[in-house]
Formats: C-alpha cells, sequence, structure tokens
C-alpha cells in the first residue's frame, strides 16, 4: 500500500528547492547571483589569483525571464571534471578540509537546475585553465538521474591563443530583478568592502554598471588544505582515517593524521584510552574505537588550530570597510585566535560601531552584519547564532543598550562553516562557535564602554 | 591542484548533520525524539489506525548516552524494504502527493546515523505488518556508499501469534536530556493538543512516566494521494508526466493528469498554449513545453484544490484545544479554503487568543504557536513566514497592538509543506503560503476588533 522507492540528490533539492534557496522569484534571482559569483571568487583565491568577476544580467524580452552571464579569471575546470562539476549535484573540488566560500557541492548546479526548470533552456560553459585550448559545451541536468546532458556534440575544444584562464557560466531562468535588486546590490558593496583586491563588475537589467574596483594588488595568503583538528572528532572520522592509514602502528596513526599533533600527545592520548601503542589501527575493536574518541573529546591539552590554514579579513581591513561604509564616531575590531568545532579550526573576528552615521535599528531589530568565510550573509538574520550571542550578552555591564546607533559585524572563517541552511542564510547554533562570538563582541564592548564614559567625562568637564 | 570528488546523500547530511537538525547534543536529543515519533504518527493516521506511540529515553549509564526506544502499532514495514527505509538516506515511502508529516526521506536515518557516529553502536529494528510473522534486524549505516548494512546475521522471521503490525525502533545515542526536555515535552503536549484521539506515552531519562490519553475513538479522514494542481507546474514536472503518460493526444494528457482538471479546462488551456488538442504528448517540442507552462501559470479558471485530500485541524478542535492549554478570555479559529503553490494543495488555519490566561510576549517577540502536518515547531521562529506575515500587518487598524496579552497560532496542512530547512524548523515565505497566512489571520483580527469594542463599550456602560 506504501510506495518505496529511492530519489537522486538532483531530485531531492529539486522537489525541496526553497532549502536551496530557491523559495520564490525574487530570492532565486538573488541566490543565482551570488551561487556564481562566490564560485568565481573561490577559483581565483584558492589559487593566487587577483580576482576579476564580470556579472551580467539582462532582460531577454520575455516576460520575468533574465539571462545571467559571470566570467571569472579563476582556475578553470579541467575538460574532463566540467559536466559533472556543473551537472551533477553533490560533486565538486572543495569536499577538502580548507577554507573556501563553496562547501557542498551544488550551488552552482542548483542556479542552473533552476533555470532549466523555468525556462527549459541548457546552460553553456566555457573554461580554460591556462592551456592553450579552451573548451566550451552546452548542458542540461537530468534531474531523476542526477547526471549531466551533454548538448549539440559534447564538448568542442577552442583555441586559446591567449592562453586565458578562466570560466563563463550563461543561462536564463525566470526571475524578480526589482523585488531583489536591494539585496543583490548590498551583497555586492559588502563584498567590495572587505575584498579590496577583487575587481567586481556588474551589469543590471536597467542598464546600469557597478563597477567595484580594485585598491590593492596584496592577496590574502592562499588558506591551504589542513588535516582534521582532533578535537571534537566523531567515530566514522577515525573509521574513514583508519580505513585509508598506511600506518601500522596507532602512535604513527595519531600523530600522523591529526592537526598539530605529534608523538608525545599521541602517546599520551593512547594511554587515556587504554590502547597500545604498537596496535594495527586495522585492527582496532568497535570499543576501542569508541574509548578513542570519547578520550580525544576529553583531552585538554591540545594545541589549538594553526591560524595559516585560515585567511580572515583582518582588523584593520575591518575597520577600514565600516569607516568608509558607515563613518561611525568609534570602531573597534579584534580578531579571536583560532579554535576548533568537530574537528574544523574556525576563527571569529567581530567588529562594534557606534554613532556618527550609524543609525539606531529599528525597534526589536539590531543592526548586525554578518559574513562567513568572506560572504556577506544578508537573509535571516534573527536566526543566526550572532544574533541569539548579541540578544543574550548582559549590554548594560558594558553601559550600552540596544536601541542606541550600535552597529554589530561577526565573521567566522573556517574549513567548514556551520551553516543551518543549504542556501547559506544564517549560522547554526554551535557552542563552540557561540563562545567565541561571545567573547569577541565582549572584548569590542569593553572598548565602547571606555569611549562611553571618556566621552560622558569630557561633556561634563566641558560643562563645568 | 583542484580535487574533484562526488559525495553520496548520507556522507552529505553527515557532514553538514547541523542542516538536519543535529546542530549540537542538546538539539539533536529533540530531533531524534521528534522524527521517530513522526514516523510513527504517520504509519498509524495513513492507515487509518488509531495511533498508540510509546516512546522511552532511557541512560545507559555511559555519561551523556541515552537509549531511546519507540514503538507504535502504524502498518510496519514490509520486509524486503526495511534494511532501507532505515538505512538508506533518500530512501522512503513518502515521495509522493500526500499530506504526511515525513517527506525527505531521511528523518529517522539521520537520528540512525547520529547514533551511529556519537556511539559507534547499531539500531535495532523489529517491524510487522500484520500477518503471520514480524522480521527483527540489527543495521549500520555505510555512510560513503548511502547502504544499509545488517549485521548478525541478516534479517529474522520471528513469530507473530497475535498478529501484530507495528514497528519498534531502538538505540543509542550521545545528547543532553536536561537542556532539551523543555522542549520535548512541549512538543508532546502540543501534539497531543492537535491529535486527541492519539495514545502516547513518554518515559523520560528521570523515570517520569507521561501519559496522553486519547480522549476520542475518531479519527480524522485519512489523507488521499493526489494527482498534482496545475497551477504553479513547471518544465520538470510537465517532461516526467510525458514520459510516462499513456494518453496519446494532449487533450486526455491534461484532463488525466491534473487534479480537477477535465476535458473542457484542457481545451481552453491547449487553446492559449497555441498547441493542437490532438497532438501526441511525446512529440511536444521544447518551446511547446514552456508556452504551455506559461499558458498554466496564467491560467485563472483553474478550480481550486480538493480539501478531500487534504486532513486538517479543524476550527472547534483548534478552539478546544487553545481554551484547555491558554484559557484564554477570547479565542477565534477560522479555516481558510483551499489554495495551491507550485502544485501542491494547501490549507491555512489560524486562530488569535486573547486575554485570559494568555501572557503578554516578552519585548520584541510574539507568542507565536506554529504547526505543519500537525507538527509543533518549536525552534526559529522569528524566521517563519507567519512570523514575518505577523510583523508585516497593521494591527493598529483592529485596534490590537503586539504588546497585548494575545497569541496566534497558525497550522499549515499540504502535500508539500515549504519547510526552509531538512530540520523541518520553520517555514519557507511563499508568496501564496504567506497570502493566505495573512487572511487567516486578519479574519480572526477582525473578530478581536469587534469583541475588543463591544468590551470597551459595556465597561462604558457599566461606568455610568
Ligand atoms: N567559476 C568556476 N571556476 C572554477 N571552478 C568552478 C567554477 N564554478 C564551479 N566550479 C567547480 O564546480 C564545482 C561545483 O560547484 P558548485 O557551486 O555546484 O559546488 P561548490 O561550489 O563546490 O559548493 P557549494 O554548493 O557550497 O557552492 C566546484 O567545487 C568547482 O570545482
Ligand atoms: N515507525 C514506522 N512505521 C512504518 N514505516 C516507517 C516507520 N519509520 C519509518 N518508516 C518508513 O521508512 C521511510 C523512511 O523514513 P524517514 O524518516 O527516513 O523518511 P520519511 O519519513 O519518509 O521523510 P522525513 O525525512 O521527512 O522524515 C518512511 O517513508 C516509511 O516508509
Ligand atoms: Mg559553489
Ligand atoms: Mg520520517
Amino acid at each position: 500500500r506504501e510506495v518505496y522507492e529511492a530519489i537522486s540528490p538532483a531530485d531531492f533539492f529539486y522537489r525541496n528547492r526553497e532549502i536551496a534557496g530557491f523559495d520564490n522569484p525574487v530570492r532565486a534571482t538573488y541566490t543565482i547571483v551570488r551561487e556564481l559569483v562566490e564560485n568565481s571568487l573561490d577559483a581565483c583565491e584558492t589559487h593566487g589569483i587577483l580576482p576579476s568577476v564580470y556579472v551580467s544580467l539582462t532582460e531577454t524580452g520575455r516576460a520575468g525571464v533574465y539571462r545571467i552571464r559571470v566570467e571569472d579569471n579563476g582556475c578553470g575546470v579541467p575538460k574532463e571534471y566540467i559536466p559533472s562539476a556543473f551537472g551533477q549535484i553533490l560533486f565538486g573540488s572543495k569536499y577538502v578540509l580548507r577554507q573556501t566560500r563553496g562547501m557542498f557541492g551544488l550551488g552552482g548546479k542548483m542556479a542552473i537546475l533552476y533555470g532549466q526548470i523555468t525556462t527549459h533552456s541548457s546552460v553553456k560553459i566555457i573554461s580554460g585553465t591556462g592551456g592553450p585550448v579552451k573548451y566550451q559545451c552546452e548542458l542540461m541536468i537530468d534531474i531523476q538521474s542526477n547526471k549531466p546532458i551533454l548538448l549539440r556534440g559534447g564538448i568542442k575544444t577552442l583555441p586559446n591563443p591567449l592562453y586565458w584562464h578562466g570560466t563563463i557560466v550563461e543561462f536564463e531562468f525566470e526571475g524578480d530583478y526589482s523585488r531583489s535588486k536591494g539585496r543583490i546590490l548590498d551583497y555586492f558593496r559588502q563584498t567590495a568592502i572587505i575584498l579590496p583586491y577583487a575587481n567586481i563588475s556588474f551589469i543590471t537589467p536597467e542598464g546600469i554598471y557597478y563597477r567595484f574596483l580594485r585598491v590593492t594588488d596584496k592577496l590574502p595568503k592562499i588558506p591551504k588544505e589542513v588535516l582534521p583538528h582532533p578535537k571534537g572528532v566523531d567515530v566514522e572520522l577515525i573509521k574513514r582515517l583508519v580505513k585509508r592509514t598506511r600506518s601500522d602502528r596507532m602512535v604513527d596513526f595519531i600523530s600522523y593524521n591529526f592537526h598539530r599533533v605529534g608523538r608525545k600527545t599521541a602517546l599520551a592520548l593512547l594511554k587515556r584510552a587504554k590502547i597500545d601503542p604498537n596496535k594495527d589501527p586495522k585492527e582496532l575493536t568497535s570499543d576501542e574505537i569508541v574509548k578513542l574518541v570519547n578520550a580525544m573529546k576529553r583531552y585538554d591539552n591540545f594545541l589549538p588550530p594553526d591560524a595559516s590554514c585560515l585567511s580572515p579579513i583582518g582588523p584593520e581591513l575591518l575597520v577600514k570597510g565600516i569607516e568608509k561604509e558607515l563613518k561611525p564616531e568609534f570602531v573597534y575590531a579584534v580578531q579571536r585566535k583560532p579554535s576548533s568545532y568537530s574537528g574544523h579550526p574556525f576563527i571569529v573576528e567581530a567588529a562594534i560601531a557606534y554613532g556618527g552615521g550609524v543609525q539606531p535599528p529599528k525597534p526589536g531589530e539590531i543592526n548586525l552584519y554578518r559574513y562567513a568565510n568572506k560572504i556577506p550573509l544578508l537573509y535571516d538574520t534573527a536566526s543566526d547564532v550572532s544574533f541569539k550571542v548579541i540578544k543574550s550578552i548582559k549590554w548594560s555591564r558594558y553601559r550600552i543598550d540596544l536601541e542606541m546607533p550600535i552597529a554589530f559585524f561577526v565573521h567566522i572563517v573556517s574549513t567548514k562553516v556551520p551553516y543551518k541552511t543549504v542556501g547559506k542564510e544564517f549560522i547554526a547554533d554551535i557552542p563552540e562557535v557561540a563562545y567565541e562570538i561571545e567573547w569577541a563582541l565582549k572584548t569590542c564592548a569593553r572598548k565602547l564602554k571606555s569611549y562611553l564614559m571618556s566621552k560622558i567625562r569630557r561633556i561634563a568637564i566641558e560643562r563645568r
């Protein structure tokens, strides 16, 4: 009587596309722009390339139907991976432990899929990796089997006389620019603030040409791939590491597989878990795996993650961007030391701006600017962990009340940003992350308190 | 330099488990209880069975490790589907167009997966479909390949002398009952309010035995599977229907494949899309598919969905439940006529309660009780479409202000509830749904306004 069936991941996200940020044509327009821009920025930054991203959104003449074209000078996609990279959900190059904007292996594809189901048209991809040829193809997604369908005879090889590297993605979709343009422009502006080394241009359906020009040629350091941090590992991770390890002794297995764990720490851990350091990892019993995971969870002396794998904005650049954008009377930014959750290193940066051009928030709201891995997060602020942290802090202790002209900035960089939604709208309430946000904001709050108290004293003195 | 790979859906949700409601041990405890209870309630209600669900959550003696056991008298799972139903992500019996709590094909599995990665132990399943035998097995999930691993020699056949039908799921996991118990008890209480025909019992880790006894033997009508509603279809849906249709004329294809669309409407539609009614559906060109979809989107004369496929709570039961729970001075409930979005029929029910036992909300907050397909939604209220609708209504027009002792209730039933998150926490901002919520609340607001005005008059008269 019940009909039992399996569906493909593409079918799952087609049926539940609001889960990926495609709730309605307005939100879809925003999501399509951001997913493609984030792919382009990743393709540049992870390869030490100064990003140049060209976005054009034009009307096609059919009501509500737009054409989007995004071009970048990033690393490009090798020929053999082009169909899957753009046509297979849960496929990509960002499943490794490294700080990138992308992480799910579906953002670009969902944008393409949405275009396909609203206009029944294909996506055109051109990509070059800096070699003597570049490649072009047109494809659609077979949603039920989650496979790319190459059209027009497959991938064409084109001459590449300038040895160009980059990617061009172009397709049509049904959207609503007029109701999403406010957020789209905010997205570009806030991105430009924290990416002073990027050239971004945006041609709108109304024919307006926005250009955000780079003001520096200095790229931040490239985020590196890392080993998992030992704090917060789970049984599945241990099982996978054991499966592919070449170490035949537990002490080697532990010291080669985790971030900043050396022989001494490995021996201390194995002692606590009561596991013989010379035991072959592949002979661990189920019970021993659990003991090891619990010992790792309770061990307090792990070195914190190395900041070198992460690429934060930095306090000076954060302050500069805030000053340029809001012209506050006071601003203070702080960058916390690295921490980790579930094996993932992360860094929280925060800032508080007060007065000057900062407006008091609407009643019941908070001026909260959020970023994660250098992506501005513009939706669902009230569900974000930062919002919850701000609500829980006793601001009166800092002579601050939330109805003042005050603005909060929180940026999280991590090898895995703990988004609550596939549409990357807001961040989940992870205890270690909430803790770091709270202390970052309290540090800024203390500075604002000193400023406000000295201001009060100065005014009192002036009055006498 | 970039490493390209695909991952399985199980691996995706393992890596991103906060997306499925497993942000931290507190939230995981809640999610595990609700996912299993919702599976049990579906298994009963969709088969006309008065639900009896027994939940026990016990401490195992190991710190933070609980054992959960959920037993129901539902339809059970046939032997051949047991491993996939409980061990393969994106597998289930709820992919059809019918009102059920489950819809994604992963909730129960994610609970099992979370138990597995925190305790490295297996899940025990016993299930019977009312036949002379029942089945028992123990399994774990191979996450990287998204397959069940049957332990202890596979599925065992056991005698079933009482011809029992039902399912028992039992496994261990790392959780935090003390910090999640408030919400878990709210979940049971709010479920019991709207399910007066269900027996639910819950044994807590503290040894407390909660029993919610049924007060009626009258089951609501069983939700029926339906054809998609023609309003809001997309190209992919048309393509799939065309692929499996046996109709060889468009007029038959249209009138057999959509909810409440007859020959007359089919002909009118095909005329607008300029498609020959006698054309073979399998010969539709890409262009014609788009024309058809657009014609269907713009056609205004479709009959609204038939309410018979949906199973709302109903105004009397809603009022009864609110009165029992909150003892308000005034309460009014309304059930809107069926509407649809993206081809999915839905009904909105709403109520407003005022005064009496209703407390004024905390500053900046709203007393908003939300339900979807009879599931109480207890998290992320501020992101829900209902919250946004309430914030956007001009309450002063109804002599209401949001700081009064006022409580709002919104229930949505649909063949597909448009959740924004895989953890089913809150509902996406779908225009058609927001519209229905707005008018349902305004209808209640008008009744409250009359009540308040007559109360003011009565008080004024008494004072003279
Ligand atoms: N502009 C681009 N330049 C180079 N590679 C790209 C580009 N766009 C996509 N890719 C490749 O295609 C893959 C899939 O992209 P997609 O957006 O679907 O997923 P993702 O970026 O990995 O993760 P997410 O879903 O979080 O965006 C990427 O991992 C990347 O390897
Ligand atoms: N207690 C139960 N009784 C009968 N069938 C069940 C039970 N629990 C699970 N099933 C079957 O297993 C399938 C998978 O359950 P699972 O919770 O993983 O997904 P779902 O309920 O279909 O969707 P969702 O992810 O939204 O919960 C169900 O569709 C149902 O057919
Ligand atoms: Mg991407
Ligand atoms: Mg379920």
